[in-house]
């Protein structure tokens, strides 16, 4: 039975521009998937940006390196396409039955198209919201699972005035993302705008009955002599059956000999 | 008395919310920003075990009992905070973010936020143009006692002002806005650093943005105070 909880997927991801590959998702996660970290494959910056990966993998200066920025073409020039990529990744995982499988995108900018073992789903726009897709029934059963992401940059990247100025041309601000890439006083701009797999990915393994989004409160009386926690979660039962679930909540504090008071 | 076992039922492929009955504390430890005490957390975890199957799924968070009010001063205008009740000088440092590459990592937060400590300050605001920022940001928030003004993605220079004169009704699709903001409260609600939310930098959010959030975000009465005349008291 594989272990209840989160794994972070932070390491062995491949990148390349997406016109330097003419094989689509469903090719690359089933049949012609990149092999390593070749041409025109490249180790990728996951959670990162596009810019990120680039940098690390010297095909451009690091920008905030002198005048470096200058040689780094920006997206109003370029086009999106330019800063559009994929991002290729494998994870192994083997399920027992009831269990379910998520695979959590904590933050993406700005738009993206998942594919996994050759499944497509689409991740709509937006800079900071979680995406979280059931893959439980998408998963490999030999236990290696191909996973290609490829990510859209924001709609509106905006040009750079000349004369530089706050924001750019304001086009940035059309879209539910950050602003200053465009440039501000104290900042040059950010040549693919904060393209990329920002944030953490992760899979999250549960059985039929999933915790979401818990809300911890409290309320104070009597001079805090008096003190009420307040719990508040979701619970959501991925199975076809109903749940008999016994739900536990418990409040520890950690002394410095290590003891738990309960 | 710090744990508490409930029997749910949950009819199949269905999502429920369920409100565990309130637990109780006698004088407990209080979370106290940088400078006024220690930041004592404690670990609050959830487990659900399914009939016939077992473990299902667990969470666990650190979570600082404190209370955060604040005000606008008439006479100065300024905004006054009090944490526990205590008044507090606030020290603020502005926050645009760790890294314009968006390299964010759990050892550069700390560095930071440490510093920002080490500095005697006791409130970062993270600036509305850049992010709002990451779990881990907060963490580190939570572990050195800082509280954090964090700011919806509107600023004045992108939103309304500039040359040439920008779109002053924010981003286009105002759905998406909420739709993002609902679930950054959520990503970041129960970090007890967490003071204060603000619609954007130097400017009011277009009035249905700005309405929306001033509702979603305001307190359930059960969560608020009442002063002797009884006018009602916000706090988060």
């Amino acid at each position: 039975m594989a272990e209840i909880g989160k794994i972070v997927l932070d390491s062995d991801w491949l990148a390349v521009r997406s016109t330097e590959v003419q094989l689509n998702g469903t090719q690359l996660t089933t049949t012609h998937p990149p092999t390593g970290p070749n041409s025109p494959w490249m180790p990728a910056a996951v959670p990162g940006t596009v810019l990120g990966t680039l940098v690390k993998s010297n095909v451009v200066p690091d920008p905030f390196y002198g005048l470096n920025n200058e040689a780094i073409l920006d997206i109003a020039v370029s086009g999106r396409e330019y800063y559009t990529f994929w991002f290729f990744t494998t994870f192994e995982h083997k399920l027992s039955r009831n269990q379910h499988l998520e695979l959590n995108f904590r933050a993406i900018n700005y738009s993206a198209e998942v594919y996994l073992n050759g499944h497509q789903m689409v991740l709509p726009k937006g800079m900071f919201r979680r995406h979280s897709l059931d893959v439980t029934s998408l998963l490999n059963p030999g236990g290696r699972n191909l996973l290609a992401v490829l990510v859209h940059p924001p709609e509106h990247p905006g040009s750079i005035p000349s004369e530089g100025g706050q924001g750019g041309d304001h086009e940035i601000g059309k879209d539910v993302a950050t602003q200053y890439v465009e440039g501000w006083d104290w900042m040059a701009p950010i040549r693919d705008r904060n393209t990329g797999i920002w944030d953490e990915v992760s899979i999250y393994v549960t059985g039929p009955v999933k915790i979401i989004d818990p809300h911890l409160a409290s309320t104070f009386f009597d001079n805090y002599k008096r003190v009420y926690l307040h719990a508040t979660t979701e619970l959501q039962n991925k199975g076809t059956l109903v749940a008999e679930c016994d739900v536990t909540i418990q409040a520890t504090l950690d002394t410095k000999e290590s003891f738990c008071l309960v | 008395e710090h744990l508490q076992t409930i029997h749910v039922s949950i009819p199949a492929g269905k999502t429920i919310q369920y409100t565990f009955p309130e637990i109780f504390f006698y004088k407990p430890e209080l979370w106290w920003p940088n400078g006024m005490g220690k930041q004592t957390m404690y670990n609050v975890s959830i487990a659900v075990d399914v009939k016939g199957y077992g473990e299902s799924d667990s969470w666990s968070q650190p979570y600082g009992f404190r209370k955060i009010t604040s005000h606008i001063d008439s006479k100065t205008g300024g905004r006054l905070f009090k944490v526990n009740d205590q008044p507090i000088f606030i020290r603020g440092g502005n926050w645009i973010l760790s890294d314009g590459l968006l390299r964010l990592s759990r050892r550069r937060y700390e560095a930071d936020i440490k510093f920002h400590a080490g500095m005697n300050l006791n409130m970062i605001r993270c600036w509305g143009g850049a992010l709002a920022e990451r779990p881990e940001f907060y963490h580190y928030c939570d572990i050195y006692g800082l509280l954090v003004w964090q700011e919806f993605w509107i600023t004045g220079d992108v939103d309304g002002r500039g040359d040439p004169i920008s779109n002053p009704d924010g981003p286009l699709d105002h759905e998406l806005f909420l739709l993002c903001a609902r679930d950054t409260v959520k990503l970041l609600r129960n970090h007890p650093s967490l003071a204060l939310w603000v619609g954007g930098n130097e400017q009011v959010p277009p009035p249905d943005i700005n309405n929306a959030l001033k509702n979603e975000l305001q307190l359930h009465p059960h969560f608020m105070e009442f002063d002797e005349i009884g006018t009602s008291t916000q706090y988060l």
